[in-house]
Order: C-alpha cells, then sequence, then structure tokens
C-alpha cells in the first residue's frame, strides 16, 4: 500500500490545492510500480494551514497566477522524492529504473507503454539478474495495447545514471551488436533509465520501477501470517 | 525501526529537517503490531487546514478510504485539523464494523482537538482483519499528549509508525519561496509503500 501525506504552512485555497495534488499525483505516485499491483487504502494527502502568512492577501488562489504555478512544482518535484523512495526500497530493490518512453503521439499512450515495461516480471527478474535482455523489454512494448506502434521505428537503449555513453540495444527495429562487457557494467550500477523511442509522435512519459529481489519474494510468501 | 535499516539504504533518510509551522506531530506503539514497533501515527494542525486527496481507483476501498474521501467531500476540503493513521492492519474489506471502527479513529482525534469531523484516517497493513479498536483509541490519547511542534524526532517517528514492510522510513521536508509575493513557506512529508505498489489515484 502507498501512503503519503504531505503538510505545508503555506496558504493556499481549496480549489487551487486540489489542482496542484491532482497535478502532483499524476506525476509522482501514480507514476510509480514496484509490483503492479494496486492496494485497496492507496491515499496521498495534503494539508495547508497557511501558518507561513502574513496577511490575507498572500493565499495562493490563482491557478495561473505565478505562485500557483510555483507552489504546483514544487510540490510535484517534493512528491516526486518521496515517490522515488518508494521505489528504492521495493521491499529490498537493488535497482532503481527510470522507464522513459519517447516519441508517441498522446502522453497517455507513452504512459501505457512505460506502465507495460515496468510491471513485466520477466524485465524486473532480468534487472535483478543483470541480464541485459532487451528482447524483454520489446516483447513488453509490443503487447502494452497501443496500436500504433511501428517495429521498424523503434529504438531501445540504456542510459547509464552516471553521465557515460548510452548502449544502444535496438536501432529502428533491427538489434545492435551489442558490447555485452558493457551492458553489464550499466546493469551493475544502482541506477540506469531505460529509453524507448517509438518514433510515431512528440509526447513521452516516464515511470519509475525497480527489480524483483529476493527479498520481495521472502516478505510477500508469507505476509498475512 | 531505524535501527533495523539496511546499510545502504540510510543515506536515505534524513538526520534533520525543516519542518512547517503549527502542526504537532508523533509516532507511538499502540498495540496494532505484535512486535513493539510502532504502529500509530498522529499529525495535527494548530490551525484549521485545507485539504485535498487522491484515493486507490480500486473496487474495494478500505473504510478509511471511504471515510476520508467522505469528510473531505463533506467539509468541502476546509478545516481539517488532523490525520491519523495506523500500521499493521489496513482495515479493509472489513464491512460495517470496519466503517464503524475507522469512523471512532476519527472522531476520537476530533474530540481531542474539539473539532467535529476534522480528521482523516489512513490504514496499511493486512486485509480483512479488524483493528483492535480499543488499543488504537488509547493509542490515539497517548500520541496526543506526546505530539510536539516541528521536531526531526516526530517527524522521524511519524514516518516509522506509518511502515510495514518498508525497509526504511520515508521523510522529506524542505523550504521554498514564492516568486510573486516572496513568502517563504515550508513542506514536510512522508510515505510508506514497499510492495503492493502500483498506485493509480484519483
Amino acid at each position: 500500500t502507498l501512503l503519503a501525506t504531505i503538510v505545508t504552512d503555506a496558504p493556499i485555497s481549496t480549489p487551487a490545492l486540489n489542482e496542484a495534488l491532482k497535478y502532483a499525483a499524476k506525476r509522482s505516485f501514480n507514476s510509480i510500480s514496484v509490483d503492479g499491483d494496486m492496494s485497496t487504502n492507496d491515499t496521498f494527502a495534503i494539508l495547508a494551514n497557511g501558518a507561513a502568512a502574513a496577511t490575507k492577501e498572500t493565499i495562493i488562489n490563482d491557478v495561473q497566477g505565478q505562485d500557483f504555478l510555483r507552489f504546483r512544482d514544487d510540490l510535484t518535484n517534493f512528491a516526486t522524492d518521496l515517490a522515488k523512495l518508494i521505489v528504492r526500497d521495493g521491499e529490498g530493490a537493488t535497482k532503481f529504473v527510470t522507464i522513459h518512453v519517447k516519441g508517441v503521439p498522446t502522453f497517455e499512450e507513452a504512459k501505457k507503454v512505460a506502465s507495460t515495461i515496468a510491471t513485466s516480471a520477466l524485465v524486473k527478474t532480468a534487472l535483478f539478474g543483470q541480464d541485459a535482455n532487451w528482447g524483454r523489454i520489446l516483447c513488453a512494448v509490443g503487447y502494452s495495447g497501443v496500436s500504433s506502434i511501428i517495429p521498424n521505428k523503434v529504438s531501445v537503449s540504456f542510459i547509464p545514471n552516471d553521465g557515460s555513453t548510452p548502449l544502444k540495444l535496438l536501432t529502428l527495429g533491427e538489434p545492435e551488436n551489442v558490447d555485452e562487457a558493457r551492458a553489464l557494467e550499466i546493469l551493475k550500477m544502482e541506477e540506469l533509465e531505460i529509453r524507448v523511442e517509438l518514433g510515431i509522435g512528440n509526447e513521452e512519459a516516464k515511470m519509475w520501477t525497480c527489480d524483483f529481489s529476493y527479498d520481495y519474494i521472502k516478505i510477500n510468501a508469507d505476509y498475512r501470517t | 525501526n531505524s535501527t533495523a535499516i539496511p546499510e545502504n539504504k540510510k543515506h536515505l533518510v534524513p538526520t534533520s529537517g525543516t519542518y512547517p509551522n503549527g502542526f504537532k506531530v508523533t509516532g507511538v506503539h499502540c498495540g496494532v503490531k505484535k512486535n513493539g514497533q510502532k504502529d500509530l501515527a498522529l499529525i495535527v494542525s494548530d490551525k484549521p487546514c485545507t485539504a485535498a486527496a487522491v484515493f486507490t481507483t480500486n473496487v474495494f476501498k478500505a473504510a478509511p478510504v471511504l471515510l476520508s474521501r467522505e469528510i473531505l467531500n463533506k467539509n468541502s476540503g476546509q478545516d481539517i485539523r488532523a490525520i491519523v493513521i495506523n500500521s499493521g492492519c489496513a482495515n479493509a474489506v472489513t464491512g460495517i464494523k470496519g466503517m464503524e471502527n475507522a469512523k471512532k479513529m476519527s472522531d476520537e482525534v476530533s474530540k481531542l482537538t474539539n473539532v467535529e469531523t476534522s480528521t482523516l484516517v489512513m490504514s496499511t497493513g493486512v486485509i480483512g482483519q479488524h483493528l483492535p479498536i480499543e488499543k488504537i483509541i488509547n493509542g490515539i490519547n497517548v500520541a496526543h499528549e506526546k505530539a510536539v511542534n516541528g521536531s526531526h524526532e516526530g517527524w522521524m517517528e511519524v514516518a516509522e509508525a506509518i511502515m510495514t514492510t518498508d525497509f526504511f522510513p520515508k521523510l522529506r521536508s524542505g523550504q521554498f519561496t514564492l516568486p510573486s509575493s516572496g513568502l517563504t513557506y515550508s513542506m514536510a512529508g512522508i510515505a510508506k509503500g514497499a510492495g503492493m505498489i502500483h498506485p493509480n489515484m484519483a
């Protein structure tokens, strides 16, 4: 279960707070997956008591105004930090993985593809095993339900977190001659990005996920008892 | 709980923070968890709050989800004073008694803050079991006495008290400045979650 509470002493009206929360939730907690299971109790709540306000005029109310936009973005970044901590936990996760899907007609479709990769048990076990099994990634893209995908426009890369050269695995539907030693080097890192370029649009989406670890199995094998 | 944090996760747990004004917080052990670990968190605001929340879209919404949504709707997202959270038992798929227990939790905190229907409730843990409500009510009273304003230790207790299978407590805080008014404000956030995580809240 995900539970998240953020409290602030910012002065903000209820409609503006609602707007900011919805925006932030979509880009933070609704963009993570550990195991693909949705709980009965997931809740993300925010309370704002206005204690930081010196005067009544400082209340954030105008959802087009600069102060609202900054508050909304601060909240989104803050919530994203918390959401990422959940993925870094992952009941013993050893990898923190960003799934970045680009070149898609709509954000929703990009999210759908990212979500399918992020919840593939075989992708997640390969990540744990540090196996550059890009075939599993591609397979997940293919059954994501996004019908506009054109196989020979799809490219897949591993982007290492240390800023070193990315590793191309598949380019425009053709497999690269993958340097397995370099692939292992990247997969040994705690953090990496799997970038998928679909080449059929201009939208993109990110999801954060982790690997499946032995600890995950052990914890969930007898949680109730 | 914090003593059990694995070495490779310790850097993710803050040792200090800057917390918002006007919130008293604490976490205690009330007896839901059998191992003596903290299992009840309380956050109480000195002033009435505007509030908003998103909830699971799972068809089987737990009692605290239904109740908190109802309270937010009834109050139009205003005059909320507190959040109470227990871990160890999710109070999910618990029928009428589950709703009654969630309401008892909310009402007990609201009574202590002297503001009716002003407390949101969250629960996490095992599904399909009833809350040991007497232990929780006692815990709420202990927590209300103990809650302190803005201390890092208090916030850490809150983060620990909502943990279930989490490997480490999740707490963040920060200070921000708005561009037009120049107002500086603070935020504090706690989260829990490790497994059964693929939220789609609305």
